[in-house]
């Protein structure tokens, strides 16, 4: 197996707080980004369509265009489907570019799948959001490496806002 | 003289008149995205523009959510982004992605990158004002959302990120301090936006360098040739330069532009709110702005901006309000003593090439 995120900070943000393990038979979704094609090309088109001294500046790329040039590979969407079904993941969907694929799995089955893994409930941020996730590394079969980027739902939590007061609200009775 | 920043504060400051509003009659739209348990309430939209939306068109709600709008408090981010996004893109359809991560396993900016994988016709331009530690992120998740990104721009979608509100950030490495860059708005192929301050905090004046304006230089990625020139004049000329231990001179150097970051005025929750800071303010008055050129692009059948920066380096930043005073906030230890990069004539990693002058740049971008 391998870790696909070794470097992901899993650290509880300030404000977080656990509430313990998740039940086994819980449902979650996790999201699997798909290894695509033709990284490299995009970026040339996309040098080709922002240059205005270039022939092709506005030529933008349809969506569907985009879907054609980065779409995994079958082999790629045929070994994680594969993985998937047997791991007994349910109502997977995809996007029009093919390249995230989300899934329902039980917590039980998550943790099966992606060793290492482990959820908990948090709670946190300004509006007490409740989140799963799990503070210890998930590792992928080996066999997955070519074809899967990260899975996510694990580790990130939500963004919170740096927007601000200044000056900052002065409480009664603190002031001086 | 005024008491904060409204919309007619920032439409005089930027130069657009009455009439710098979308006609519409194109198929022109913008959108901003939300990923916070935080909504946007139509009323205090309502109410915001009957108080600071008089002297100039407007549209009166939002003409699409898309995802999640739940039914709680409305949050003052939320209510800056709808606001201004549409006062300085006025009269412009106007989008709110809300991807507040749906179930409790998801991740918001995940959702909301694949929401744009999955709707052909988009919105031209779109600004958000999420952002992370560079260094809080996998490289795999970083290299992936930045394909996600180049994905967009191929598209000739107008990307702008908020630049973030800790100047060039802090942290420590192996004991020593560095600067701490922030992603998306280290992404090669979004444009990220700055903040400034009025020179005259009371006064419409020219705009100096708001402290808490992010910018800095990327970790994960280098250099991308469109900056090439106007950092590396930057690096040879600035006299302010901290120590190159601090930041890796040869990444990607952020921010693009810069607006307004400091004193908004927001109606959140019916209730009028003074001093609102911060680039998720800049963010969505630079976005209407190049709306409302794209309107113009639209009507004369040109494509819209698209991705802008390697336009905007060519140019050198035409069309913009050089910002050329101040510096903003960094470490607090005895080497840089709190202070990060400084801004000067042309392009600086604290307000990019600096803020819009409306006619000046739609007449630099109007055509090809």
């Amino acid at each position: 197996s391998y870790s696909p995120e070794p470097d992901q900070r899993r650290t509880l943000p300030p404000g977080w707080v656990s509430l313990g393990r998740a039940d086994p038979e819980e449902e979650l979704s996790l999201t699997f980004a798909l290894r695509q094609q033709n990284v490299e090309r995009l970026s040339e088109l996309v040098q080709a369509v922002s240059d205005p001294s270039s022939p092709q500046y506005g030529k933008y790329l349809t969506l569907e265009n985009v879907a054609d040039l980065v779409r995994p590979s079958p082999l790629t969407l045929h070994t994680v489907q594969k993985w998937l079904l047997a791991a007994g993941a349910q109502k997977c969907h995809s996007v029009i570019t093919q390249d995230f694929l989300t899934c329902w799995l039980s917590i039980r089955q998550a943790e099966l799948l992606l060793p290492g893994a482990e959820f908990h409930h948090y709670v946190g941020g300004p509006t007490e959001t409740h989140v799963v996730r799990s503070p210890h590394p998930y590792q992928l079969p080996q066999a997955l490496a070519p074809h899967v980027d990260f899975v996510g739902g694990l580790h990130r939590f939500p963004p919170t806002s740096s927007l601000r007061q200044r000056p900052e609200p002065q409480v009664t009775g603190t002031v001086g | 003289l005024h008491l904060g920043v409204t919309p007619s504060v920032i439409r005089k400051r930027y130069n657009l008149t009455s009439q710098d509003v979308g006609s519409g009659t194109s198929n022109n739209s913008q959108a901003c995205a939300q990923f916070l348990e935080q909504y946007f309430h139509d009323s205090d939209l309502a109410q915001f523009m009957r108080l600071f939306g008089g002297n100039f068109a407007h549209q009166a709600s939002v003409a699409r959510v898309v995802g999640q709008q739940g039914r709680g408090r409305a949050g003052i981010e939320a209510s800056l982004d709808v606001q201004y996004l549409m006062s300085a893109g006025a009269n412009i359809s106007t989008w709110v992605y809300s991807s507040p991560g749906r179930h409790e396993g998801q991740e918001p900016f995940l959702q909301w990158l694949m929401l744009l994988s999955n709707e052909s016709a988009l919105p031209h331009v779109h600004t958000v004002s999420y952002g992370d530690d560079e260094d809080s992120l996998s490289s795999a998740y970083i290299q992936r959302v930045n394909t996600e990104l180049m994905k967009a721009a191929a598209r000739g979608l107008t990307l702008l990120f908020a630049s973030g509100d800790s100047g060039a950030g802090c942290w420590s490495v192996s004991g020593r301090h560095q600067f701490r860059p922030t992603f998306p708005a280290s992404s090669p192929y979004v444009t990220t936006v700055g903040g400034t301050s009025f020179q005259e905090p009371f006064l419409i004046t020219n705009e100096i360098v708001d402290y808490i304006s992010g910018g800095g230089f990327s970790n994960v990625f280098p250099r991308p040739s469109y900056q090439e020139e106007a950092v590396t004049k930057f690096l040879s000329s600035s006299p302010h330069l901290p120590p190159s231990s601090y930041f890796n001179a040869s990444g990607r150097a952020y921010p693009d532009v810069a607006a307004l970051s400091d004193g908004y005025w927001v109606v959140s929750n019916r209730v009028p709110i003074p001093w609102v800071s911060g680039t998720s303010a800049s963010t969505p008055v630079f976005g209407g702005i190049l709306s409302l050129i794209n309107e113009h692009r639209i009507l004369s059948g040109r494509p819209p901006l698209g991705f802008l920066n390697p336009r905007l380096y060519q140019q050198h930043g035409a069309g913009l309000f050089d910002v050329t005073r101040g510096c903003h906030e960094s470490c607090l230890d005895e080497e840089v003593e709190g202070q990060g990069f400084c801004s000067g004539p042309g392009w600086d990693p604290v307000t990019g090439w600096g803020t819009p002058n409306f006619p000046a740049l739609l007449k630099t971008l109007l055509n090809p």
